[in-house]
């Protein structure tokens, strides 16, 4: 069966805008 | 904005350079600002919108997520080099909404509001079970043990009396059955050996303060404190540029400025206060 690996490949790596990172730890 | 020409702000990722830079200097903001309680250090952008500002620049209005760190708001220690409150300690998070100008390459903050909450009993007990909890700041142990940590810094002053600004912590410690407490000082007009109404005497004109540690340890058929205070140099004025907006009421109990010492009353994490209150 025929992918998309563009597609998938991409949104796979872009991470989302926000949040941001935790730098600390979350409570 | 025109009609039709699009929502009139853009949304950069929250771990973009120009955003934590935004944030950066909002959190710097805050803690110049502080006047009681701890400082507090960035943990986590939330959200981030950027708006074309009339005639020049651009305002970030942003959320973000701080930690309380153990510097006391007028230590003057760079915020780099003060150690963020763990969870075992009972750690205090703050969730800020801050909007911020930038101009000419420079940031200045317009509006700021900030609420500080402390961690839930359940989330200390996760990772130290025995470990004590934040206690209430009037409670009667909590302030007992303040002013006998106090009384006993006085007794042994060789220079000025000093006066409780505020409690800033207490943990009612089970074994040994024990009181600590995190207290802010300032130095009087009075000379600690000859004081005889404390009630007269002045705060300095010139703020002297000290940040003090204390344990205040029950003995059978006695107490015995131990206590070790800071003193801070005296600190500059901050000139910082100041808000245009009015600073609406916080949800969480706060301290006017102008106020010499927070309420007694209320939760065991001083509110954040930042900017004029209007």
């Amino acid at each position: 069966k025929g992918a998309q690996p563009g597609v998938a490949g991409s949104a796979g790596l872009v991470p989302p805008p926000c949040p941001g990172r935790i730098r600390h730890f979350k409570i | 904005v025109p009609v039709g020409s699009g929502p009139g702000y853009r949304e950069p990722a929250c771990d973009d350079l120009e955003t934590e830079q935004a944030a950066l200097a909002a959190v710097d903001y805050i803690n110049q600002n502080l006047r009681h309680g701890y400082k507090h250090t960035l943990n986590q952008i939330d959200k981030v919108r950027v708006w074309q500002r009339r005639p020049f620049g651009e305002v970030y209005h942003l959320e973000l997520d701080t930690l309380e760190t153990q510097c006391y708001a007028r230590d003057p220690t760079p915020l780099a080099n003060c150690s963020v409150r763990q969870v075992f300690e009972h750690a205090v998070e703050g969730d800020c909404e801050m909007q911020v100008l930038k101009q000419d390459g420079q940031f200045s903050v317009l509006f700021a509001k900030c609420h500080s909450t402390p961690d839930s009993q359940e989330d200390v007990r996760k990772v130290c079970p025995h470990c004590p909890l934040l206690a209430l700041l009037n409670n009667t142990k909590v302030v007992h043990a303040a002013e006998a940590a106090l009384a006993a810094v006085n007794a042994q002053s060789n220079g000025s009396y000093f006066k409780l600004l505020e409690i800033s912590r207490g943990q009612l410690v089970p074994l040994p059955a024990s009181t600590y407490v995190e207290f802010a000082v300032a130095a009087t007009d009075c000379v600690a050996a000859a004081v005889t109404d404390p009630a007269t005497c002045k705060l300095l004109a010139e703020k002297k303060h000290g940040f003090c540690k204390a344990t205040l340890t029950e003995k059978l058929g006695g107490e015995e404190v131990a206590v070790t205070c800071t003193m801070f140099q005296t600190q500059p004025v901050a000139v910082q540029p100041q808000p245009d907006a009015a600073i609406p009421a916080s949800p969480a109990p706060a301290a006017d400025q102008a106020a010499p010492a927070p309420p007694a009353a209320g939760p065991p994490a001083a509110a954040l206060v930042v900017g004029p209150m209007v």
